[in-house]
């Protein structure tokens, strides 16, 4: 595993530590989509299956079982925590995840390494992956003055994204015969969606403003 | 092979 890899393992770590943070601390979980949570879980459940049938190192498994268990408990949050389910808002949070989910699933089925269930889903799940933060960011955009710990949370998320693009960029010129062109292709597409939010978000942390996307 | 190191990654 390259510095890269782990500082963006890390970063991810952190956004959802971040996340899970700002829940608990302001009991609130105004300006979270559940959606995009949701989603999360789904991708995450689709491509660890292989916890059941393959082993790769402590870490690794550490890692996934964080992933599971932090999304499962952020959803728990939002839909069944007594004060915290009561600041959700379900008239802002609507995209239809349907939409993402059905391309990605149509796609799995059609473009991957084997047809075989676990691969299709694992398959699924990178795709899936590469647009789930979009309900959030629609949310973010819908919410006047994001506040600073939710606009961290989607920075870091952001972050960890663009630290496995030079993961790969360093495999690539490391290890020969490295190659991944589904994941490369779904990753850098899920980055690019950050684009116009890295932008806004560096602009309100330069000006010492409140960020706010323009709708 | 190489594609199936793709799944050492998270």
């Amino acid at each position: 595993m390259n510095i890269f890899r782990f500082a963006g393992d890390m970063t991810h770590l952190l956004s959802i530590i971040v996340l899970l943070l700002k829940i608990n601390a302001t009991k609130s979980c105004a300006g979270v989509s559940l959606k995009t949570q949701e989603l999360y879980l789904l991708v995450f459940v689709t491509r660890y299956l292989d916890l059941l049938y393959s082993y790769i190192s402590l870490y690794n498994t550490f890692m996934k079982l964080f992933f599971i268990c932090s999304s499962g408990c952020v959803i728990w949050y939002i839909r069944e925590h007594k004060t915290v389910s009561q600041t959700y808002d379900s008239a802002q949070d609507t995209f239809r995840v349907l939409f993402l989910a059905c391309p990605c699933m149509i796609l799995a089925l059609t473009v991957n390494h084997d047809f075989t269930v676990t691969e299709v889903l694992w398959t699924f799940s990178i795709y899936l992956e590469a647009v789930a933060i979009l309900p959030q960011l629609v949310l973010l955009q819908r919410t006047k003055n994001v506040d600073t710990l939710t606009g961290n949370y989607v920075f870091l998320l952001g972050g960890y994204r663009a630290l496995y693009l030079l993961n790969w960029i360093y495999r690539i010129l490391t290890e020969p015969g490295y190659r991944q062109w589904i994941v490369w292709i779904s990753g850098t597409i899920q980055t690019a969606i950050y684009c116009d939010f890295f932008y806004y978000y560096i602009k309100s942390w330069r000006n010492n403003e409140r960020l706010s996307l323009p709708s | 092979a190489a594609e199936e190191d793709a799944k050492d990654e998270l």
